[in-house]
């Protein structure tokens, strides 16, 4: 069974694009096949992967909206074993469109299809929102991964988002569950500390064992259009996401 | 002349609440009277205010919308000369409603007609996107303040906020202005200082000359609902805001 899963969490800059990115690749240089879906209009994701958005012929933007055939939009990155299928600006467009449509949270679900047997992994990196896109990114996965940073406001948001899963669970896609959630950007102060202890106690077994330190690689590595396996190998920032890559091999 | 500030970077995580908060704190200290608006559904500015949103009886969702007058939405927060209107997740639906009508980005300038004239500073806190929310808040600003983390994600999306708010300028509201941009989450390593140099260079005097260090007071604060003058007055987070308001006096 390909897992899918979707990077998501409402809250802005907690490291949804960081961990799509480094996850994706520490586990392609595993030799595992991913896809990466950029489907925040950001393009974060896309530039972090090594791969010029603005150069790409047909974005997730046109297959969502089926305008072309999944395969077209799917582009090799430099990294052996992860593709990608890039974002632009103009998914704010497919925002908008897909919001009057009725079954508008299926598109991403639909398009997907017929590539998902190519790949054993698919994952997906969300817009810091709860709108149709994220919608669209819960419907289509099988597993969510929330990233949470540290801090007492991404704290805040985590109900938020659970309860979200929980109504796309019961109307959308049964499939859905919490894969897990990610500590990020832990820092040796009392309020990280005080943050992990609340939310194992609160998760328990739904929190990975893996905890993502802040570390300066992993803010520059996507300047360079290179996930942080391939940027700084020794940094503290790529032991953290291949040791992710192992532990969530361990929850297939 | 009321000086209306919008908060906006459709980044997230890059400080808008923080810059939201502490300004208009900052600025109620020294005897300014400011209402700080909390248009973000994560309610966030509402918390790091002291005010416990989920007990206000009128937030931003009813007067936007006109349910109620905008005055019935006000609260004192603890902190002399400092008004709230709060925001919670109902903010949501005000999204979707707003996206179908037609003259949906004037909903804000219309409902704060009335109580211009109490205020000194009115500032708007946006959410992460360049939605019907943060259109509201361009569209009844006469300013735009860009918070812009020092890290390589954020700078790549500042030309889509200007682009943005040349857009809003032409066609919504002819008096918006890049109020300035103000580099955030500063940390001393070749990453902060290549975006800080880039900044400068790129848009001079639209920069602030304050710069907000990465200070864990600013982090801290939050969780305790004090803004960081307030909590911890001798932190060099606190300084920071402070000097921010004395130079935002400048360019009144
Ligand atoms: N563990 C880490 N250590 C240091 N910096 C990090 C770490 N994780 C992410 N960053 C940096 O913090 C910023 C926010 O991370 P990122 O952009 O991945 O968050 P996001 O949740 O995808 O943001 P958005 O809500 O805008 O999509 C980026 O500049 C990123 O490079
Ligand atoms: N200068 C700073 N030093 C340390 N921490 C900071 C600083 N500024 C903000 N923070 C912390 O970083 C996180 C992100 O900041 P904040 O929530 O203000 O950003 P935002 O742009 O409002 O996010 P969103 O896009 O979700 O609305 C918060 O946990 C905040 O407490
Ligand atoms: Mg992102
Ligand atoms: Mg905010």
């Amino acid at each position: 069974m390909t897992r899918i899963i979707a990077v998501a969490n409402q809250k802005g800059g907690v490291g949804k694009t960081t961990t799509a990115v480094n996850l994706a690749a520490c586990l392609a240089e595993m030799g595992i096949s991913v896809l990466l879906i950029d489907l925040d209009p950001q393009g974060n994701a896309s530039q972090a992967a090594g791969v010029d958005k603005h150069s790409v012929p047909t974005t997730i933007y046109q297959a969502l909206l089926g305008h072309v055939p999944i395969q077209n939009a799917i582009v090799a990155t430099p990294y052996e074993n992860l593709s990608l299928i890039a974002s632009t600006k103009d998914l704010v467009g497919a925002e908008i469109e897909l919001s009057a449509l009725d079954n508008r949270a299926f598109y991403l679900t639909t398009a997907l299809k017929p590539v998902i047997p190519q790949y054993k992994w698919i994952i997906v990196d969300s817009p810091p929102s709860l709108g149709v896109l994220t919608l669209n990114a819960l419907t289509a996965s099988n597993g969510v991964l929330a990233p949470l940073q540290c801090e007492y406001f991404a704290l805040e948001g985590l109900s938020e988002l659970l309860h979200t899963i929980i109504t796309v669970k019961r109307s959308l896609n049964n499939n859905v569950n919490i894969f897990g959630v990610l500590l990020t950007m832990f820092q040796h102060t009392l309020l990280s500390r005080q943050v992990v202890d609340d939310v194992r106690a609160h998760f328990m077994n739904d929190v990975f064992q893996t905890v993502i330190p802040r570390n300066v690689s992993l803010a520059e590595a996507p300047s360079y259009g290179m996930p942080v396996n391939h940027y700084s190998p020794k940094s503290t920032g790529a032991a953290a996401y291949k040791a992710l890559a192992k532990e969530v091999l361990t929850r297939e």
